[in-house]
């Protein structure tokens, strides 16, 4: 484990507990796409499968265990709790566009024809583009509460956290992992455009709007 | 080999 790598994680869990916070405080998911999450659920659930199989240390368990209660417990809230808030009409992505291309290349790409590393390469793949309905979402609606900036900001940090890790361990440890880092350098460049909107605007104070 | 996937990281 190294710097770059525990930096993501705790972006990574940083971005969850924001966006966990700012539902619970505001009693809303106005603004919040349920499809992202209900993709990032997915996205854990079949990762993690190896909790049932394997341990790897305490940390990692706890990790994996913490980010998955707290996205099914944000899929509980917006489709749930707080339904009443959730802007439906706004969260218009296809999640089958998604899903159903991603599972079919996690298919025909991965390291091992076995069913654990299939759905481990089909959340890596899945994970690089499940905030594409979240940004939909903002650029349709033009605006995103500040907050809710700080939380795709955490977000999208975490992965190009990652890819300083890989890089860090490709020359400390001759380690690489070609899917993720492919799929990580994906999910790190659609965050790019936001990126930009975040620190021109949202760092000095201004809230988050797309020009019309 | 494929036993030494590295799933450590999350």
């Amino acid at each position: 484990m190294n710097l770059f790598r525990l930096a993501g994680d705790v972006s990574h869990l940083l971005a969850i507990i924001i966006l966990l916070l700012k539902i619970w405080r505001t009693r809303s998911c106005a603004g919040i796409s349920g499809k992202s999450q209900i993709l990032f659920a997915l996205v854990f659930t079949t990762r993690y499968l190896d909790l049932l199989t394997t341990f790897i240390s305490f940390y990692n368990t706890t990790m994996k265990v913490i980010y998955i209660g707290c996205s099914y417990a944000t899929v509980w809230m917006i489709y749930a709790k707080f339904k009443a808030t959730y802007d439906s009409n706004h969260d218009t992505f296809r999640m089958e566009f998604l899903v159903i291309p991603i599972a079919a290349l996690s298919l025909l790409v991965n390291h091992d024809f076995a069913p654990l590393e299939i759905l481990w390469t089909f959340s890596i793949y899945l994970e690089s583009v499940a905030i594409l309905p979240q940004l939909f979402m903002v650029s349709k609606t033009g605006e995103a509460e500040t907050i809710t900036s700080h939380y795709l900001f955490a977000l999208g940090l975490y992965r190009a956290l990652y890819l300083m890790n890989w890089i860090w361990r490709f020359f400390a440890e001759g380690f690489f992992d070609l899917i993720a880092i492919v799929a990580g350098l994906v999910q790190t460049i659609l965050y790019c455009d936001f990126f930009y909107l975040y620190i021109t605007k949202v760092l000095k104070g201004k809230k988050l709007s797309l020009p019309a | 080999e494929l036993d030494d996937l590295d799933k450590d990281e999350l």
